[in-house]
């Protein structure tokens, strides 16, 4: 995944994502595809959340699954979740007590479903993300309405390890999580963040719209054989756009 | 047939608007106020073939790594995994599980998968 949270001169806040699924799951050697990424492809649907006839969130989902990973509530906040790869509190002691009945920790989709559906501001959704016991790390990316209102959350399942932060004043006026800790150097062979970085600042601040977003996300390898989708949000004006992409050869695998 | 990193593409211009529209993806209604078990019936009933298809195949890298013992868990002890989960999903996954006809194991199992993926 990708995710993006990019602020304008004039303090617009723009969000969008590249969703990557089903890495190592099944190569389809005679298409050059992702066995679980194409099945995930007719899934993808549009929800639109009510209550009293009116929309509460919209999210982008797959066909059966209740949680949110792409989703905006209009005038409040966006979010994405990228995967976060952690070989020390790697999830598998986080199922693994859940399966043994200690159930202290959330499982995310869960969790980002009931914020959508009880929070109502950015900071507070930004603190519950923070907060919240989880059953395996996440990378949670959150934009708002408000100049410096965009933050990647880099979740252990105890805590927050990591708060990176929109600050334009001080020239952070993007902030980009593919699915390495961003302290860290991407694996050689899987490095996202690179192109994407690089297509961002050749974009500018001044020409961050969600139209040049799209050009990012569409770039290879940042879109490559896993993306099932490209999603493309504005808070303040309630925009969530969802395209479903494939890559076409020659493709990078992820 | 692709170069090795590090990526050297130029930064892509001009995408937008795709040819494809977003209304190519279907918007559902999922109304809140409706019981829970009431809500993606409409979704899961239009959407049960190709559900069924991706569990298939997710049943499948599951049992290929952890060879039946995580299905074997979900077929027998869904009940208590269940029973730590807030009372409205458990729901919804009935209600879903119910409109496509597919085992209520097998809607949670695709549930908590992207968790499962990660480690």
């Amino acid at each position: 995944c990708t995710s993006i949270v990019a602020e304008t001169p004039s303090g617009e806040i723009h969000h969008a994502r590249d969703m990557d699924f089903g890495l190592l799951m099944g190569w389809d050697t005679q298409n050059d595809t992702w066995l679980l990424t194409e099945k995930l492809r007719p899934l993808i649907v549009t929800g639109d959340f009510t209550r009293n006839n009116q929309t509460i969130f919209k999210a982008v989902s797959f066909a059966g699954y209740i949680g949110v990973l792409t989703g905006m509530k209009p005038q409040k906040f966006s979010l994405t979740v990228n995967e976060r790869y952690s070989v020390k509190g790697s999830g598998l002691s986080g199922i693994l007590k859940w399966i043994l009945g200690q159930r202290t920790g959330s499982w995310m989709g869960f969790l980002t479903r009931d914020v959508f559906e009880n929070v109502d501001t950015y900071a507070e959704a930004k603190a519950v993300l923070s907060s919240k016991l989880l059953i395996g790390p996440i990378y949670f990316i959150i934009g708002g309405v408000n100049s410096g209102e965009g933050a990647v959350l880099s979740r252990s399942i105890e805590k927050t390890i990591d708060t990176h932060d929109l600050d334009a004043k001080n020239g952070t006026w993007f902030v980009l999580e593919t699915n390495y800790d961003r302290w860290k150097a991407p694996l050689f062979i899987d490095d996202r963040r690179t192109p994407a970085t690089r297509c961002m600042n050749e974009m500018g601040a001044a020409n961050a719209t969600l139209a040049n977003l799209f050009n990012v996300l569409n770039t290879k390898p940042v879109l490559n054989k896993l993306t099932v989708y490209t999603s493309l949000m504005n808070v303040k004006a309630g925009i969530l756009e969802t395209y479903i992409r494939f890559c076409a050869d020659p493709c990078w695998p992820w | 047939d692709f170069p090795p990193p590090p990526y050297s593409e130029t930064c892509r211009q001009g995408l937008y608007p795709p040819k494809e529209k977003p209304t190519d993806i279907a918007t559902y209604e999922v109304n809140l106020d409706l019981p829970p078990a009431k809500r993606w019936a409409q979704l899961a009933a239009d959407k049960a073939a190709e559900m069924k298809d991706l569990i298939s195949v997710i049943k499948k890298l599951v049992n290929s790594f952890s060879g039946g013992l995580i299905i074997d868990l979900v077929d027998k002890d869904l009940p208590k995994l269940l029973s730590g989960l807030p009372a409205d999903s458990v729901a919804e996954m009935q209600g879903i599980a119910q409109a496509a006809n597919i085992p209520l194991g097998e809607i949670f199992l695709y549930n908590v998968f992207y968790e499962f993926n990660a480690f």
